[in-house]
This record gives C-alpha cells, structure tokens and sequence, in this order.
C-alpha cells in the first residue's frame, strides 16, 4: 500500500514559536500572488534585459508589486502596458506548501500562507 | 513597500497547496507522530491523509485564477531602475521569484479510516494456525501501517471487527469461532462471578482456562482480549465493561441466522428461542428492536432473518427487494436497511423519500413503494 | 521584440470542480 509521511518539522517549529504570517510574505519569505486571469510570459529566453538567470535557471522580471499595508491595498505593473488594482486579504483557511521530491520519494511541508495578494479586476493601461 | 517580480520561464510543477483546517493544525503542533498520505492502492484508490488519531479525505478543488509561489532572492545581476520604469511608485527594496503555479488546493473531508484485511486470515480454532498463511511474519503494526487510516481508528475497529493475534499473527475471528469465545466467557465469568462492569482480559483468561476441557484450547489470552474489547469499552484501569446490549444483539443476529432463516417464526417464539441461547442465568434483557437491520417482518407478528449479503448494491434495486420483503415499513427498522447507500450524508428520511414513499399512520412514519 | 508579457484577464472566477485524488494525481 502506497505511503508517505509529510515531513513538518519546518512549519511545526513555526507554529510553535507563533511566529505567524501578518505581511505579504511568510517569515520563510514567501508570498503567494493570485490573478483573476492568465499570466503570459514567454518559455524561452530572449535578448532583452528583463530575461536572466538565477542559479542556472532562466528567469524574466515580468511585474512591479506595490503593496499598501495600512489600507491593504496592492497595485500590479505588468510589463509595460497592464496595471492592475488589488488587494492584500487573509485567507479563510490557512495553505501548507507542500514540495513533493520525486527523486527521494518524500513530501515536506515547507511553509504557511496566511495572506496573498489578489487581482481580480480587469488590467488597466498604465498612462 | 515595492517589489520587483520576477519568474522563472519554466515553472516548478512539484509544489501543491493544501487547505490546514484547525484539526490539521492542531495534528501539526501535537506530538503525536507525523501526518502521512496513504492509499489502498496506486491506481485506483483514494488518497486519504492520516494523523495518529483521524483520517481526512483529500479532494482537489480546481480554479481558474493564476496563483504563483513566490520567494525572496538576490537577482544575480542588478539593474539599476529609472525613475521612469517605476510608474510612480517607490523604489523596489527588494525581489521575489516565482517558482510555482499552482491551479488547486488540496481540501480535506473528515471520513472514517479503513482496514486493509487483504491476507488477513480467518482463524477459526485451527491448531496450526497460522500454517503457511501469507502474512505470517508480519505483525499487527504492519497491518495498521498498510492500511488508509489513522492507527487509533485501526486500532478501534479492529476489534470491532473481531481482530485477534493467535501465534503472532494477525488474523479475524471467524463468527463461529466469536461467539464460541464469547459464550465460554460469559459462563465462565458467571460461575466465578466476575464483575461484568471490571473484566480484566488476564484474570478473565484464567476462568475460561478452568473452564475448558484440558488440552489445547483455541481461547487463548488474545482471544479472550478480543471477545473483551469487541463487545466491551475499556475503563481507565486496563478493564472492560461489557456492552451487555451489544451482547445481546449478537445473540439475537445468531439467534436470527438458525432460527428465522428459511421460514419466517412468530415473533413470541423466536424471543423465546433468543433467549434460550444465552448463558444461563446470564440476565440480558431482550428487545426485537436491538435486531433492526436484521430482520423484516413478511407478515404481521412474524420475523425472518434478511442477511445484509444479499442486499443488492444498486440503490433502486435494495429499495424494492426490501419492498418486496415487506411491503410496509416503520421508517426507523428500514434506515438501517439503505444507510450505507446515503454517501452524500442526507437526511435519512429526505434520502429515503428519493426512492419511496412515506405515510402517517397515527404517531408513527411508515415507508412503501412509490 | 517578439515576446510579450500579459495579464488575459478572465471575467468570471470558479472553483466549484471537485475531485478524489489518486495516488498517481499526489505525484503528478
């Protein structure tokens, strides 16, 4: 019968130290990013300095994040044309990342997102 | 407070989230041992998550917005922004990537552990058990370790289910062999007076023995443990209290299978008959209404034994082979019959009205065919 | 510059599909 225990010891550690989630970002440095659409970036690299690369992966800057904490409010730049408007909530039900490592067959549970930053308005054009 | 984003072009597909409801979180910060994703089998079952006390259903719920996982990083080279690429807001004071994205959240649904029984022999008194069984070898722990639930629910039902280990191996006690035990228990329990409130599974053990004929008896220590916890709860100091009502509906189900089986027996009769089989001098009180779920009643004042392996699986066809049974039913001696059937968790009577009908006959709700 | 980065925005959002998960799904 097909098993796996879930490692915790990472966010048991968190829990217990009550040190929990109160930005936009985890105490572990995460942070989830929701948008009521589809995010369109290229698969491959291109000559253009917004595409590099981080620790041998290839990476591209695609946005700008302002974040309002007072009012909890967010703003989003999207490349050089879309601006979209929203909000920083608390989740209803807290989320456990969980990572699945394919090669060692084993399952961590790495972090605990209380918050994300959500946009659910239609893009606005950046003037 | 500014952020420059960043993602990588091909996206990490080996992160999932999951929904941590209070009794996850509260199974996360405990010191039991850890949270386990298990599964009957790899292709068809599934998946259920286990802590040492519960077990939860996991459902994916899908979505239809883009979520990214974000992490903090240190770009490897550093562009300095103009004032112009920043549409007015402040500067950036430092950079997240995306690593993930993730179009579902696990949710977890409270659901009832299972045991994996497959191997698991019958033993019904054999005396080389376990002979060439498969799972000789393996313990009860192994057992609970393969099996989709948490080890305290497999650890309740299994002797619910008359679990036993006889010559280390786990194996089921066949009815039979039940309420064998069970009976030269009581009797033995009755003629040392024991106290049926504080059965310790020991000194109960050594009644039976002086009980049974000299030789090998099949009733030993863990078979009396068994007949102890299945039809008794435990008290706090290693002693069980029988659950005399549940004794008694054993004996009327046994009661039921040898007399009511072929024929249908008048009621006064069969209660006569239920009786006769306990120990005696044993003091269980009987109620035919202890038997629902076991019997119906063809005529009026008659009772036959209806064994749940012949109730068709199909939800129309076990409402109208039931019908066919008895054309007329009161509501509480039919539930039993279909609840297994409600897995959507209805209101038995709101899931009943689906495929009958339902009548008012003074105080009391009868159920017929629509 | 043959690449472009873009929100397509959805108008609706749904989240009401629902589904047991097998063992073959957790590892995919």
């Amino acid at each position: 019968m097909p098993s796996v225990a879930i490692s915790t010891s990472q966010v048991r550690a968190l829990l217990l130290s009550e040190n929990r989630q109160t930005n936009v970002t985890t105490p572990m440095g995460n942070m989830m990013l929701e948008i009521q659409g589809d995010l369109e970036i290229p698969e491959t690299s291109h000559a253009d300095d917004r595409f590099s690369s981080h620790e041998g992966v290839d990476i591209v800057k695609f946005g700008l994040l302002h974040v309002n904490m007072e009012t909890k409010s967010a703003t989003l730049f999207i490349g050089k044309k879309q601006r979209l408007l929203g909000s920083v909530v608390k989740l209803d039900t807290p989320l456990g990342l969980l990572k699945f490592n394919h090669k060692s067959g084993t399952v961590e549970m790495q972090d605990i997102f209380s918050y994300k930053v959500i946009f659910k308005n239609r893009p606005l054009p950046i003037m | 407070m500014s952020t420059n984003l960043y993602s990588r072009l091909s996206c990490d597909p080996s992160y999932k989230l999951v929904q941590l409801t209070p009794e996850l979180l509260e199974a996360l910060t405990s010191d039991e041992p850890q949270l386990q994703f298990k599964c009957f089998d790899e292709k068809r079952s599934d998946v259920v998550l286990c802590s040492a006390r519960r077990t939860w259903l996991l459902r994916q719920k899908n979505h239809s917005n883009t979520v990214m996982l974000m992490r903090e990083f240190l770009p490897e080279d550093e562009q300095t922004q103009e004032d112009s690429s920043l549409f007015g807001i402040p500067r950036p004071i430092n950079d997240l990537l995306g690593y993930s994205r993730t179009t579902y959240e696990y949710e977890t649904r409270a659901t009832e552990g299972r045991i994996n029984l497959d191997l698991v022999p019958i033993y019904n008194g054999e005396v080389n058990f376990p002979g060439e069984s498969k799972l000789k070898g393996r313990t009860l722990k192994d057992v609970f370790d393969n099996s989709p639930s948490s080890e305290t629910e497999c650890k309740v039902r299994w002797y619910q289910l008359g679990g036993c280990v006889v010559n280390g191996c786990p194996c089921i006690l066949s009815p039979d062999m039940l309420s064998n035990a069970l009976h030269v228990t009581l009797m033995s329990a009755l003629a040392e007076s024991l106290d049926f409130d504080r059965l310790h599974p020991c000194e109960t053990y050594e009644v039976v023995q002086k009980d049974v004929e000299k030789g090998r008896s099949p009733y030993v220590l863990e078979v009396v443990r068994t007949v102890l916890a299945k039809f008794g709860t435990p008290n706090d100091d290693e002693t069980w209290k029988l659950n005399r009502r549940q004794v008694a509906q054993w004996y009327g189900v046994r009661a039921l299978q040898k007399f009511a089986s072929r024929h249908s027996v008048p009621l006064e009769e069969f209660l006569i008959k239920w009786k006769s089989t306990f120990p005696p001098f044993a003091g269980f009180d009987i109620d035919i209404k202890m038997l629902r779920g076991w019997f119906c009643e063809p005529t009026r004042g008659t009772v036959q034994y209806v064994s749940k392996d012949t109730l068709p699986v199909d939800v129309k066809d076990r409402f109208k082979m039931l019908f066919k049974l008895q054309s007329q039913w009161d509501l509480e001696a039919f539930a039993p019959f279909i609840e297994d059937l409600n897995t959507k968790g209805l209101k038995i009577d709101t899931f009943i009205m689906k495929y009958a009908r339902k009548r008012r006959i003074g105080k009391k709700i009868v159920v017929c065919s629509r | 510059k043959n690449f472009r980065i873009w929100v397509r925005y959805k108008e609706g959002f749904s989240d009401a599909v629902r589904k047991n998960v097998s063992w073959h799904d957790l590892w995919s």
